[in-house]
């Protein structure tokens, strides 16, 4: 038997948001730890790895390892009966064929019970080896989204070149060209709470060319947490992750444009 | 010539 519930049910619903559009369906791997979810989009550049931790729900029972395999879409349409802040709990038997999803109100006066048919998904998982980075980026995720969708709008790659000092988002197309650059926030910085700054820790500088529009979709990832993480290294996809407090993280692996 | 590459070719399937 697999079961959890969360309080804010509408945290799954943006988590369900923003992996729908780059991968169809896939397995929720369930252990005594937590979920965890990994897929490719259909090109094969990018992957998307979600890890949940037990400690972010308010229940979390898992007796043997269960796996749900989903087609998010489908998903995504019983969670949009979810109430904004409703609280969902996830249930589903060993070898069942089926998940049942259970809306309640905060004053419980409505509950909603949704059963989703899980699929067989044969999907072999990848092993994301843990990496030394050449640069590691923590910024406002909102302006990352800002940014990926205004430069898509005159080219199609992106080259990131971080120094000590910056992070330079560089595009050119036939219009022209135009670059956006952050400054390191001064660490001295009193005003305005840790998630406004930049911080760049760097270990030497990098340039990568990434393709934009899946940085576009990763971007759907940006009401999960008010920050997001980009790790860069030569010839190396690049991470892009949303931390979401004690509940886990979402991670995007972009593999590079390189110059042959 | 820049050239797309995919995300097998830096993770290995397990």
């Amino acid at each position: 038997m697999f079961e959890c519930a969360l309080i804010q049910g509408e945290l799954f619903r943006k988590l369900i948001a923003s992996v729908q559009d780059l991968v169809q369906d896939g397995n929720f791997m369930c252990d005594a730890n937590g979920i965890s979810l990994q897929g490719m989009d259909s090109s094969h550049v990018a992957l998307v790895a979600l890890a949940l931790k037990k400690e972010g729900f308010v229940e979390y029972r898992c007796d043997r390892d269960v796996t749900l395999g989903i087609n998010f879409a489908n998903l995504a349409k019983m969670l949009k009966c979810m109430g904004a802040k409703d609280r969902l709990s996830i249930r589903a038997q060993d070898e069942g064929d089926s998940a049942s999803f259970v809306f309640e109100s905060e004053d419980s006066s409505r509950v909603s019970n949704f059963e989703l048919k899980l699929m067989q998904i044969d999907q072999e998982q990848l092993g994301v080896p843990e990496t030394q980075y050449k640069a590691v980026i923590r910024m406002p995720s909102s302006e990352f989204q800002r940014i990926c969708k205004d430069l898509s709008a005159i080219g199609d790659t992106v080259s990131i070149s971080v120094t000590k000092e910056a992070v330079k988002f560089s595009v050119g197309g036939d219009i022209g060209s135009g670059d956006m650059s952050l400054r390191q926030s001064e660490s001295g910085d009193v005003d305005g709470d840790d998630s406004e700054k930049v911080m760049i820790e760097l270990e030497e500088p990098v340039q990568q060319n990434f393709a934009l529009r899946y940085l576009n979709n990763f971007t759907k990832a940006t009401a999960l947490s008010k920050t997001v993480t980009l790790s860069l290294g030569t010839d190396m996809p690049l991470v892009t992750e949303y931390k979401m407090d004690n509940l886990g993280s979402i991670r995007y692996y972009l593999a590079p444009k390189i110059d042959e | 010539r820049i050239i797309q590459n995919e995300i097998e070719t830096f993770f290995q399937f397990k």
